[in-house]
């Protein structure tokens, strides 16, 4: 595996982490939408189907995919659980997380029909998740724009989320250049993921690094 | 081809 690639992956899992320790430690569901939540879990099930093939790449591949499939299902057991323990943060939640997911449930799930490796259930399956995954993030995005407010704990997840599929583009040009091989559907998906967190990623700059370069003495 | 699905990427 290629730096960029580990780092990319190491981010994915950070992001994950943090979220979780946000959600116990503050003990409050503030800022999250669990409508991209729910969309991510849809991705790594839809993406991990190979799992059930027992044609395992390695050892880390598996404990990662399982680890993703568990942890999305974990969050939404969270998010679902602060119904009845914080009432009136998960109403807030609901009134904010307006985005409409259908739109992006279709529009995906057309493209993984017309744009796939194979047409076969896995293969359709695994397009999907792809497509899916870089427009999951637009619920959560969409909600953080309209409270204007944000919580830096939500904000570092989004991020280190954005940097894992903006990692994955240098690493599909190494494993071009090394291994001749690309998969195409994979990096117009990861581009576009890029794009949709570019406008983020600039305001990350301009609020977080920025202030906190103002800060040092 | 070398555009291919890469089974070892997450």
């Amino acid at each position: 595996m290629n730096p960029f690639r580990i780092l990319g992956d190491l981010s994915h899992l950070a992001s994950i982490l943090v979220l979780i320790f946000n959600i116990k430690s503050t003990n409050t569901i503030e800022g999250i939408s669990i409508k991209t939540q729910v969309l991510y879990v849809l991705v790594f099930l839809t993406r991990y189907l190979d799992l059930f093939s027992f044609r395992l790449v390695s050892f880390y591949n598996t404990i990662m995919k399982l680890f993703f499939i568990s942890s999305s299902i974990y969050v939404v057991v969270l998010l679902q659980r602060s119904k009845t323990t914080q009432a009136v943060a998960y109403k807030t939640m609901l009134l904010t997380d307006t985005f409409k997911v259908q739109y992006i449930l279709l529009g995906t799930l057309i493209a993984a029909f017309v744009i796939n490796h194979k047409f076969t259930f896995v293969e359709i399956a695994w397009s999907f998740s792809v497509w899916l995954e870089s427009v999951a993030i637009l619920p959560q995005l969409f909600m953080l724009s309209k409270s204007g407010k944000s919580k830096s704990l939500t904000v570092h997840y989004i991020f280190a989320l954005g940097l894992y599929r903006t990692l994955y583009i240098p690493n599909w040009i190494w494993r071009y250049h090394t291994e001749g091989v690309i998969d195409k559907i994979a990096l117009a998906a990861g581009i576009i993921q890029t794009l949709v967190y570019s406008d983020f990623f600039y305001l990350y700059y301009k609020k977080v690094i920025k202030r906190s370069a103002l800060n040092l003495p | 081809s070398k555009n291919k699905r890469v089974h070892d990427e997450l």
